[in-house]
């Protein structure tokens, strides 16, 4: 993986060779757990990276769960990377891995991620089928069991908000909410998304701000601040429906619901200029950057238990 | 593959609530197939929304005529799209070779 080339995009097959080589190179810190299949039955992959221990606490990142937003993945690919690089360089993270698990699931919508190559760059959903409708796919950020249903998503099966007939109709969500719950000691969960340079906490789908919202801010603030000590690049943060638009059935209205207090969601670098199609040559800048953010919000998680 | 040649990506500055409300009635507008990267949500954010070739005419009208400003993002997508395929395939026969 050292001449793996982090600054350009890469197909689902590249990265799927890319997370078994990782786990080649560091037998002792890196396994790669299968915790599903998708709708066009692609198997849908997890890194674990751990120092050993039973069920410790643990902190997930996944990035991709919009299959356009390519910078995302692509910024999961140098994560996983750095987080080998780093263990037993980089104090922070050695502690953190020497108390804590972590889980990265790089390529979120499988499905989605490979239609974006093969047809349709500008691909968003899943790829499953909807009866009595021609339009394809769900918007796997409106289907969770978290205000499903309500304003902020669509029942528009051709709409890029529609939510599903069901919460976790998207066997791709439904695999991370088995995992999730199966597991039963995450404490962090962070989704990562592109474009809008956004540090986004709960709630979307409702006003009612969450029981932890001025821990949530405070962590928000010095994750932003952390970023933008880089390349200088400007991050609002808030909760999601006051920073951005309600959005209901959203990923970490869910995880905070079940108790996962550090719940985040990210939006990525947006130059202004090219949105999705972020050139090549920022991901890496824009993978530098979000470590650091992610590294404030880490070290928070394990220095302060609950 | 899905070809975007004409397509272009309008970053939209609604002034007010008025103007919000006026780009969400484009939302509503099926037949001119816009994508919206991003969303109406409050005056002074900038909205994005990739308008197909046939509808260009039509969603820049109704912005000149409420007089919504608006600049244009991507001039073309296709050939964006076409660039980043070619950085993919120069690294391949890089690494191929």
């Amino acid at each position: 993986t050292d001449t793996f080339n982090y600054a350009t995009y890469h197909t689902l097959e590249e990265i799927y060779n890319f997370l078994d080589l990782l786990v080649a190179e560091h037998p002792q810190l890196v396994s790669k757990i299968q915790i599903g299949k998708t709708y066009e039955d692609r198997p849908i992959y997890v890194l674990k990276f751990s120092t050993g221990g039973n069920n410790r606490p643990a902190i997930w990142i996944d990035t991709g769960i919009h299959s356009r937003e390519w910078v995302t993945q692509a910024s999961g690919v140098w994560f996983a990377k750095k987080i080998t690089q780093d263990y037993g360089q980089d104090p922070a993270l050695t502690n953190i891995l020497n108390n804590m698990d972590i889980f990265l699931e790089i390529v979120t919508n499988p499905d989605g991620f490979a239609f974006t190559h093969s047809k349709n760059r500008m691909w968003r959903k899943t790829r499953s089928l909807t009866s009595n409708s021609l339009c394809v796919g769900v918007d796997p950020n409106r289907n969770w069991d978290a205000g499903f249903g309500n304003a902020g998503s669509s029942s528009n099966p051709c709409s890029d908000q529609y939510r599903g007939k069901f919460p976790n109709s998207e066997v791709e969500v439904q695999s991370i909410v088995n995992f999730v719950n199966n597991h039963g000691n995450i404490k962090a969960f962070i989704s990562i998304h592109s474009y809008s340079q956004l540090l986004l906490y709960p709630y979307g789908y409702t006003s009612e701000p969450a029981p932890d919202k001025e821990e949530l801010d405070k962590l928000a603030k010095s994750a932003v601040t952390a970023l933008s000590s880089l390349y200088g690049t400007k991050f609002k943060y808030g909760s999601i429906i006051t920073t951005i638009y309600q959005a209901s059935g959203s990923t970490v209205d869910w995880t905070y619901n079940q108790g996962i207090k550090y719940s985040f969601t990210f939006e990525l670098r947006d130059s202004g200029r090219y949105g999705f199609l972020l050139p090549a040559s920022q991901i890496v800048p824009t993978a530098q950057e979000t470590w650091l953010a992610l590294m404030t919000i880490m070290e928070y998680t394990l220095n302060h238990p609950y | 593959n899905e070809d975007f040649v004409g397509h272009q990506v309008l970053r939209i500055f609604a002034a007010d609530e008025a103007q919000v409300q006026k780009v969400k009635e484009l939302e509503d507008l099926q037949h001119l197939q816009l994508d919206f990267w991003k969303g109406p949500t409050w005056p002074g954010t900038p909205i994005d929304i990739r308008v197909p070739f046939h509808s260009l005419q039509a969603v820049k009208i109704f912005l000149e005529a409420q007089d919504i400003r608006y600049e244009i993002m991507i001039e073309d997508l296709q050939s964006l799209l076409d660039e980043e395929q070619e950085q993919m395939f120069a690294f391949r026969a890089q690494v191929q070779s």
